[in-house]
């Protein structure tokens, strides 16, 4: 009984494991997606512009933003050298990084909340080693919870 | 690396995990409400 | 009689999960691999930006400070202190030690 005891506590730990792992590997894959959608987007838009947009109308990843309220005041401080920036808020504000900005321009196909249609689905299976496909599968029918055995 | 001491959040841009921000986030909705 | 049974379904478990582990770790090795081949090439970095409406219409109705820094930049938030005559104070402390930061307001207006 002990034994079992210990087995019990053992498949615990792994399962908490795997699921970090999980996790981490779905964030990979969205990032993957997110990234090479962005880059497709922007070249299809600069060919059909035949220009690439004004160099003070874009930011280049990898950056992060910080969104506040637009009644806000907020006070900057900088030093000579612009190595170090202080600023002062008078309400709240959020911070997230590009993939965060990435995945609400809808460059991750919906995957990161499970919600996928089959068009968008084929092209992000296309975005992603073959080996990893069956995750993406798996994404868009909603965030893997349990522990996902591939095919593989 | 993020670090919760009583009172900041240290991130290190490109290097801690982006799992932090909503940490840190989490601490400024708190402290703001 | 039922404990044994327990012990071998468990230790048959506990071996599907350790092969499940591997497999994420190298599923994991490849995807981490594959997103440094896309962002490292030369191709893809100058294609790799967002437009200023790409932000404002992520983050509707709100103001922006998109920070681009160099890699192990410190950004530190300390706790919000409490509010003095209602004035809230909420900081970010940004410092470099290998280049300069670059912050940029975005706003729609």
């Amino acid at each position: 009984a002990q034994e079992c005891q210990n087995l019990e506590v053992e498949r615990q730990r792994r399962l908490e494991r795997i699921k970090q792992k999980q996790s981490q590997l779905q964030e990979l894959i969205l990032q993957q997606i997110a990234f090479k959608n962005l880059v497709q987007r922007n070249r299809q838009a600069e060919q059909q512009a035949n220009r690439p947009p004004p160099p003070n109308s874009i930011i280049h990843l990898p950056f992060i933003i910080v969104n506040t309220s637009k009644k806000t005041v907020i006070d900057c401080s900088i030093s000579n050298d612009k190595f170090e920036y202080l600023f002062n808020f008078d309400n709240m504000f959020e911070i997230h990084d590009d993939i965060e900005v990435l995945k609400r321009m809808g460059m991750a196909c919906g995957l990161e909340v499970g919600k996928c249609s089959a068009e968008d689905l084929k092209v992000a299976r296309n975005l992603v080693p073959k080996a990893l496909e069956p995750y993406v599968i798996e994404m868009a029918k909603g965030p893997i919870s349990n522990v996902y055995i591939t095919g593989g | 690396s993020g670090n919760l001491t009583p009172n900041s959040f240290t991130y290190r841009i490109n290097n801690s995990p982006s799992k932090e921000f909503s940490d840190i986030n989490r601490m400024i909705r708190q402290g703001c409400v | 009689r039922e404990i044994a049974d327990k012990l071998i379904d468990l230790k048959a478990e506990l071996d599907d999960l350790a092969l499940r582990e591997d497999e994420l770790d190298q599923q994991r090795g490849w995807g981490q691999q594959s997103i440094k081949n896309v962002t490292d090439d030369s191709n893809n970095s100058p294609m790799a930006y967002v437009k200023h409406d790409d932000l404002c219409g992520a983050f509707k109705d709100e103001t922006l400070l998109a920070i681009r820094a160099p890699i192990g930049t410190q950004l530190e938030v300390p706790r919000p202190e409490d509010p003095i005559n209602g004035q809230r104070k909420c900081q970010i402390r940004l410092k470099s030690s290998s280049g300069p930061i670059d912050v940029l307001l975005v706003n729609k207006d």
